[in-house]
């Protein structure tokens, strides 16, 4: 299996 | 100072417990809209996303934006002392050290009082994009988490893969493989059961499933759950509530092979 994405590639900080 | 009154303790209580294992600390961010929350697990793979509008309250009434910090063992603490038919009230000052819950009985006239220590969180706010997600399914919550919890005997991730012809979930680990598909389904008799996927384009993702399996302890919020998927986004599970309440996840998608 692959990596395991990261939420903070997907959403920007406020 | 905010007052929010809930016809059913049991309500907070439900999302609380659905998303205790996830976060541990959080701000209840009130205003005149309602009371919202956002957090993301430790691990930055997951994030709960809550809103009870102003709506799911009666009555309702914040003058200003506080912050409730809160730790939910603590809170899960405290709503355990309710009974489930019981009416919740949340009240908390402007600049409080605490949030007062009232626990009212319909029945009887048994009043419970009890007050939580608020903790000052600094809280990472992600901005999440509006998305038009390229497949949209509708489909029995129940139904999702037995999916989720079926295929997790079998393996830790999950691939998702939507197409015209329907969405199929499967997975393979090292006694084998598995897979479920669901197709567009409709019971007129019983609604909550049917299947609707809407897409606009294929999908195919993988998602780990310790985590869709922690999601669905939301399922008994709510009949039905949404998933919303696009190809490298993180995928959107809405378990919708009333007055357009809802509790939503968000996961990040596996990467490469």
């Amino acid at each position: 299996g692959g990596g395991q994405g990261n939420l903070m590639s997907f959403f920007g900080m406020k | 100072m905010l007052e929010a009154r809930l016809e059913q303790a049991n309500l907070l209580k439900k999302v609380v417990d659905a998303i205790k294992d996830l976060v541990q600390d959080c701000n209840f961010d009130c205003n005149d809209s309602g009371v919202a929350l956002q957090a993301m697990d430790n691990s930055h793979v997951a994030l709960v996303s809550m809103m009870l509008k102003a709506e799911s309250f009666s009555p309702f009434r914040c003058d200003r934006n506080i912050a409730l910090g809160i730790n939910l063992t603590s809170l899960m603490k405290v709503l355990r002392c309710a009974q489930n038919e019981d009416i919740l009230t949340l009240k908390a000052e402007d600049a409080p050290d605490v949030v007062n819950l009232v626990f009212e009985s319909s029945e009887s006239d048994r009043l419970s009082e009890y007050d939580i220590k608020l903790m000052d969180i600094d809280q990472e706010h992600l901005g999440i994009p509006e998305t038009e997600y390229a497949a949209t399914i509708t489909m029995p919550s129940a139904e999702f988490q037995r999916i989720c919890r079926d295929l997790m005997a079998l393996s830790e991730s999950v691939a998702i893969e939507a197409t015209k012809d329907g969405v199929k979930f499967s997975c393979s680990g090292d006694i084998g493989n598995g897979a479920v598909t669901l197709r567009s389904h409709t019971n007129v008799e019983k609604p909550d059961l049917n299947v609707e996927i809407a897409l606009s384009e294929p999908v195919a993702l993988t998602f780990s499933l310790k985590y869709l399996v922690n999601f669905c302890k939301a399922s008994g919020l709510s009949s039905t759950v949404k998933l919303c998927l696009s190809n490298e986004v993180p995928l959107l599970v809405e378990y919708g509530l009333a007055s357009n309440s809802y509790l939503r996840f968000y996961l990040a998608p596996k990467i490469g092979d």
